[in-house]
């Protein structure tokens, strides 16, 4: 579903190029459930905006379902977007004036579909935010506003699932509970990538790619437990 | 430094109470190295935000260096902890508009201490950043962001520094960097207490203080490695 080659992304800043990743190449079948590890730094999330066609590659291509996404217009990659991917952004990037309820039912309203309150209370419910649903990101802790993100990537339940560190400012328990959900829905047929500094929560994936200075270091297979 | 007694913080939200912490009592002896742990939303953040005096407490007493923090003016609290405290909030906080380096240095202006171009040099360089100085938060990574604000912690070379979460970003390697810092800090006779949900990073402390549902449930030593 997801095919990568020779990926690259360098950020402009004045007149000074600083390269983000240099030259990447892999696939991912539908269905897989992959880690994304590396150093601070080593392009990470650069990747994931990429291949969540939230930004445009300066080199290489990138093909999702068949379709070349890195030559789409930003409308035509939004709409792409919206229908196929589930993204838990790093910052979270919830709205701070809507509660937590509004802000998970946010993708319904811009894919246009029908507002469903029952899949966002479902969503609520999923992350153990029910009690939290009126507050506004900042009458909510670190991890909760982290799983109101989670909850938002959820609601639309899209075929593809990006998380970039989403169990950063979690708990062990609460983390675990997080990857019970990426699990299941990943039984369920879903692609899941998520990105993640932490062995243990890289260990409920099925694969490892590590990067480090914006090149991809190794492709591993979890070892069955 | 510092003696908490039956600390209160109840938030209030519209017409509905939110209890975030129902009543804590420890204390913290100078050059102490206390982790602080707890679920997601168990009351961890709110506690540094009251003994950080960036927040009143809703009841009992709070004992800083001798002063009673709890009953201070804002601009009062405001003169110690810009003297005593170097804070690492959960998100950063960094000015968006701002450089690396700028936000760095930010802590002098507010001081009113003569800016030590030598000391935001040395904080960056200790967290690995010197090749970022000039980026600001949006061009830099969520792990150097990170770094950034710790940096800015450092600069003012404060006797007591508070980390919320400081690690969460990090890959191993770099948060056992940023750990050796505060060890080295601590060595020195600096007081710190740091917020974490990663266990090897508590085990870099010597106790570990542990919340739940707003109450604090154990109060532990570290056993010696
Ligand atoms: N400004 C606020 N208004 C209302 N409720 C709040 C506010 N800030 C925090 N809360 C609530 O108080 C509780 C404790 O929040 P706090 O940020 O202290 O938790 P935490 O232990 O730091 O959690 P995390 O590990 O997720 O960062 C949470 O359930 C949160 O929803
Ligand atoms: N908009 C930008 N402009 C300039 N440089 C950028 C920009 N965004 C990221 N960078 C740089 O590109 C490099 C890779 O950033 P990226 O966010 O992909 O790293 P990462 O692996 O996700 O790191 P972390 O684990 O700290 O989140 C970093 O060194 C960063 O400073
Ligand atoms: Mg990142
Ligand atoms: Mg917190």
């Amino acid at each position: 579903v997801i095919e990568v080659k020779d990926l690259k992304k360098t950020y402009r800043l004045g007149s000074v190029d600083v390269p983000a990743l240099n030259g990447v190449s892999f696939s991912v079948e539908e269905g897989e459930f992959v880690a994304i590890m590396g150093p601070s730094g080593s392009g990470k999330s650069t990747l994931m905006n990429l291949i969540g066609c939230l930004d445009r590659p300066t080199g290489g291509s990138y093909i999702l379902d068949g379709t070349d996404a890195s030559r789409l217009s930003d409308a035509a990659r939004a709409g792409i977007r919206n229908r196929k991917i589930g993204f838990v952004f790093q910052s979270f990037n919830l709205l701070p004036k809507l509660s937590a309820f509004k802000n998970i039912m946010l993708p319904m309203m811009y894919s246009g579909e029908r507002k469903d309150v029952n899949a966002v209370k479902h969503a609520l419910e999923a992350v153990g935010l029910t009690k939290r649903s009126h507050h506004t990101p900042m009458q909510l802790s670190g991890g909760e506003q982290q799983r109101v993100a989670i909850a938002r990537a959820l609601v639309n339940d899209p075929p593809i699932l990006f998380g970039d560190e989403p169990t950063g400012n979690l708990d062990t328990a609460t983390g675990a509970e997080i990857m019970a959900i990426f699990q299941k829905l990943n039984s369920e047929g879903k692609t899941v990538i998520i990105i993640t500094h932490e062995p243990e929560i890289a260990q409920h994936c099925k694969r490892i790619l590590r990067f480090r200075d914006g090149l991809l270091e190794s492709d591993e297979l979890v070892e069955e437990q």
